[in-house]
């Protein structure tokens, strides 16, 4: 474990809670792309299948069980809590997430770490993480204004795997042999799909105005 | 033959 690790898996678990504040305290998922969620839960029931069979350590058995768990939870809430499914902008929420899963599991089928059960669904899972954010961001641009809450869910949720790359960087020196090919490239890709939301995050940032994503 | 990878990140 290194720090820039450690910050990365801080940072997703703060985006976690963000965003089960904001539907807790708002009773709201205004803003909020189920299809991404639903994705994010598909990725971390297909990477963490060996939660029971591979021990590594306890931080990373309960941050396991805290992902799937959460994840699953705000899918549950978004589809069936009266309240929250009612905000819920289905009619924005249209992008073709299928088609997601399907490049995601194709790719995975071809490049992969070894063919074996486990391995193409951890390649799939990395695969689908790096582009589950499309949903999301593309709702975010039609619905115009962002909620502070969101915003911050969204940017935390880009932070993470940006100090991933640091980590691998990081793993890189330390240990030359170290090549996680699949993880790093996926990683910089999904890194490089929030670089608008970026950019017109620090604009808000810097004026002080609210997140305004060009249509 | 390196040994089964474990992927030890999240």
């Amino acid at each position: 474990m290194n720090i820039f690790r450690f910050l990365g898996d801080m940072t997703h678990l703060i985006s976690i809670l963000i965003l089960l504040l904001k539907i807790y305290a708002t009773k709201s998922c205004s803003g909020i792309s189920l299809k991404t969620q639903e994705l994010y839960a598909l990725v971390f029931l297909t990477r963490y299948l060996d939660l029971f069979t591979d021990f590594i350590s306890v931080y990373n058995t309960v941050m396991k069980l805290v992902f799937i768990a959460s994840s699953l939870a705000i899918v549950w809430c978004m589809r069936n809590h009266p309240l929250v499914r009612r905000s819920y902008d289905k009619q924005l929420d249209t992008f073709r997430h299928y088609f997601l899963l399907l490049a995601s599991f194709l790719l995975a089928l071809l490049l992969h770490e070894k063919f074996a059960f486990q391995e193409v669904l951890w390649a799939f899972s990395i695969y689908l993480e790096a582009v589950a954010i499309l949903p999301q961001l593309v709702l975010l641009q039609r619905s115009g204004n962002v909620d502070n809450l969101t915003g911050q869910y969204v940017f935390f949720l880009g932070a993470y795997r940006a100090l991933y790359i640091f980590n691998w960087i990081y793993r890189y020196f330390i240990d030359p042999h170290f090549t996680r090919w699949i993880a790093c490239v996926s990683g910089l890709v999904q890194t490089a799909l929030y670089a608008d939301f970026f950019y017109y995050y620090f604009i808000s940032w810097k004026n002080n105005a609210k997140l305004q994503l060009p249509a | 033959e390196d040994e089964d990878e474990v992927h030890d990140e999240l």
